[in-house]
This record gives structure tokens, C-alpha cells and sequence, in this order.
């Protein structure tokens, strides 16, 4: 017989562990309390049996979150590998929830597990999609927002794999703003 | 050596079923 090689036998690793959490706004509960990790995974063939097996986020009900970190990173600003950082931030208008939405987190989860952006990768922290009555929003989130080197190389190669138009721009934010904002406006600190 | 896997790469596996 003919044996297969032993290509067919192996899963591929992947160069990160990853964690797949999932967010529900659950007004009785913690903050914490409401986030919830589904699971975790190291090859490519695991990370696809997760994404088949869950529902897309255009399915999600309003207040959900689907967050992907690198294991060991937790979702949140206060982590130590977050609390420097910031995030490419990408909001969605109502109608792109039909139209973009899956599309968008299906090739930011590649983006992350495939480590597309090079060396600059290694700044990734996690990516969240954000599912809400105003506009949904997807967000990579980098390390340490003084690295603009890294976090415009992740701009630029995030934007053109969406396919996104030049116009309009995207626009990263430290979480320190994020988090210390009076208004509904953050400071940009880079746009690509 | 880094781990990296191109777009078209990582659709292709979607569905297959690993053997182990």
C-alpha cells in the first residue's frame, strides 16, 4: 500500500500558542465574569476546527466579543503585556455587518496566526471584534504604542490584506488614551 | 526559524481533516 508521507500526518504548529475568548454582556455580572475563554490551540488544523465549530460574529448578539490573544495574554488593558499598547482600530458602519464583518475577522485571524506582518508579529498582542447596535468594530492590538516602526508595518500590511481602500484612513490608539478619554474622541497617535 | 503561513496556505487547510 501506498503510505502517505508524513506531511499528511503532521499538523502544522503555528509560530504562538493562541486563546480564543468570548465576551457576552451579562448586565448582573463582573466585567470579568462575562468574559469567558473557549480554547485554545497551537496548530493551524486546531485553529480551523475552532473557527468552523463557532458562530460568526455577524450572528453574535450586541454586546458580545470575540477576543484572540496569544496565550498568556489576557483581553484586557491592565495585562502587562497590554498596558503599553494600543490597537489599529477599525470601525464598521451597520451595513458592512452583513456585507464585511465576517470577511474582516476571518482575515485578521489569519493575519495573527499566520504571522503576516514579519518580524513586527512579534508586537501583536491579540485582535477583538467588538459587535454593537451603533457599528461593529475590529481592532489588532500591539504591545507598546512607542514602537511605530512595528505598529505602521502592521498598519499598512493589516489595511492592504483587507483590501481596504486608501481612503478613508485607519487610526491606532494607545489604550492609555483609550482608557483616560473624557469625550468620545481619542487621540490618534498614527494613521495609515 | 519563524513559523509563518501565507493567506492562500492557511484557506487551503480549512477543510481538512488532520489524520492525527
Amino acid at each position: 500500500p501506498v503510505l502517505p508521507s508524513s506531511d499528511e500526518y503532521i499538523k502544522h504548529p503555528l509560530q504562538n500558542k493562541w486563546a480564543l475568548w468570548y465576551f457576552k454582556n451579562d448586565k448582573s455580572k463582573s466585567w470579568t465574569e462575562n468574559l469567558r475563554l473557549i480554547s485554545k490551540f497551537d496548530t493551524v488544523e486546531d485553529f480551523w476546527a475552532l473557527y468552523n465549530h463557532i458562530q460568526q460574529p455577524s450572528k453574535l448578539g450586541f454586546g458580545c466579543d470575540y477576543c484572540l490573544f496569544k496565550d498568556g495574554i489576557k483581553p484586557m488593558w491592565e495585562d502587562d503585556r497590554n498596558k503599553l499598547g494600543g490597537r489599529w482600530l477599525m470601525t464598521l458602519n451597520k451595513q458592512q455587518r452583513h456585507n464585511d464583518l465576517d470577511r474582516y475577522w476571518m482575515e485578521t485571524l489569519l493575519c495573527l496566526v499566520g504571522e503576516s506582518f514579519d518580524e513586527s508579529s512579534e508586537d501583536v498582542c491579540g485582535a477583538v471584534v467588538n459587535v454593537r447596535p451603533k457599528g461593529d468594530k475590529i481592532a489588532i492590538w500591539t504591545s507598546n504604542c512607542q514602537n511605530r516602526d512595528a505598529i505602521v508595518t502592521i498598519g499598512a500590511g493589516y489595511k492592504e490584506r483587507l483590501c481596504l481602500p486608501s481612503k478613508p484612513l485607519i487610526s491606532y490608539q494607545s489604550h492609555d488614551d483609550t482608557s483616560s478619554k473624557s469625550g468620545s474622541t481619542t487621540k490618534n497617535m498614527y494613521s495609515v | 526559524d519563524k513559523k509563518q503561513y501565507d493567506r492562500d496556505f492557511l484557506l487551503g487547510c480549512q477543510f481538512i481533516t488532520a489524520s492525527m
